[in-house]
């Protein structure tokens, strides 16, 4: 039994390992079966840690990070904190074939992507409002605010910086543990 | 957050990352999943590894680079993911992160790290022989 082409995956994303591995099967590269394994998961909204409507920042807003590496030729590309563009793994490749950079950050992102035809929307969805909304009602918790006033851990901001860190040091490296919200 | 590594049947090795990062997260932060070496990374001469979990945690250790290095190293695709994993233990005992990772051979693994409401960890694998994608499962470190 041969063990390529092979196709793996961080979870239970079933939809897009086959959408990957069809790509493979059709005799097409590896780059093109990860950027279609990963576009399906953003279509797919992926347990709601990828693609639009989902993990709205502290003003409700979702944006998108992704990357994909050639490791033959050692190319890459990235974008992160792009707004409005749905397809955030379909834009890092963009970087990757028609810029010398690496990666793209922010609105900077979002206007190159539409300048290479990407459609530019709205990434909220009701779910990501109605996550938003809950927030705001339990008081901004969780929160990954610290040494600022008001305590992040009661309130909401805005915040200011305290004068003084707490304890005198820096936040430790030991953080609270939710696996729903993963990178 | 999806991880995906792709290796064609001549052996040439692709990762890919995309996420929409941590709910509620203050606006401008960006976690693992886009950086090089940290959501993951590829080396067609070994192989490719892709991470998942807290990835302001995570993109401290780049342990999608250091995994791929613990197999150019000689280590098979489970050893490499879990050493990767241990490295960053050693500094934060209790930390929510899991990788997987596969050599330019069809080899493949993946490990965690255990934490609260975390002991396992699923990831999806497609290879030859198979007419679905399979369900895999590994018990956390």
């Amino acid at each position: 039994q041969p063990t390529l082409p092979l196709v793996i995956n961080t979870w239970p994303f079933r939809s897009a390992t086959q959408a990957a591995w069809n790509v493979l099967a059709a005799g097409r590269s590896a780059l093109d079966a990860v950027e279609r394994g990963c576009t399906q998961c953003e279509i797919d909204q992926c347990d709601g840690s990828v693609g639009y409507g989902g993990s709205p920042d502290e003003s409700g807003e979702t944006t998108l990070d992704a990357m994909i590496m050639d490791g033959s030729t050692m190319k890459a590309g990235a974008v992160a904190n792009l707004r409005r563009i749905k397809n955030a793994i379909g834009v890092a490749r963009a970087v990757m074939e028609h810029t010398k950079h690496t990666f793209l950050v922010g609105e900077s992102a979002s206007l190159f992507a539409e300048s290479m035809g990407f459609v530019c929307e709205d990434l909220t969805t009701n779910r990501s409002l109605s996550i938003y909304s809950k927030w705001l009602e339990q008081h901004c918790q969780p929160n990954f605010r610290t040494n600022v006033t008001p305590d992040p851990e009661k309130s909401c901001g805005p915040y200011k910086p305290l004068k003084e860190l707490k304890n005198g040091k820096p936040p430790s490296l030991q953080k609270a543990v939710d696996v729903h919200s993963h990178d | 957050t999806i991880g995906m590594i792709g290796v064609d049947k001549n052996g040439n090795v692709a990762t890919g990352t995309s996420t929409n990062g941590a709910s509620h997260k203050i606006p401008g932060r960006v976690g693992d999943s886009p950086v090089i070496g940290a959501g993951a990374y590829a080396d067609s001469s070994v192989g490719g590894a892709a991470a998942t979990g807290d990835g302001d945690t995570m993109m401290r250790f780049l342990p999608s680079y250091q995994a791929v290095e613990n197999m150019r190293m000689g280590a098979d695709p489970t050893s490499a993911c879990q050493k990767a994993i241990a490295r960053i233990q050693k500094h934060v005992p209790v930390f929510f992160g899991a990788i997987v990772c596969a050599n330019k051979t069809g080899s493949y693994g993946a490990a965690c790290g255990k934490a609260p409401g975390f002991s396992q960890f699923h990831y999806t694998v497609f290879k030859p022989g198979r007419s679905q994608p399979l369900d895999e499962v590994v018990d956390c470190l």
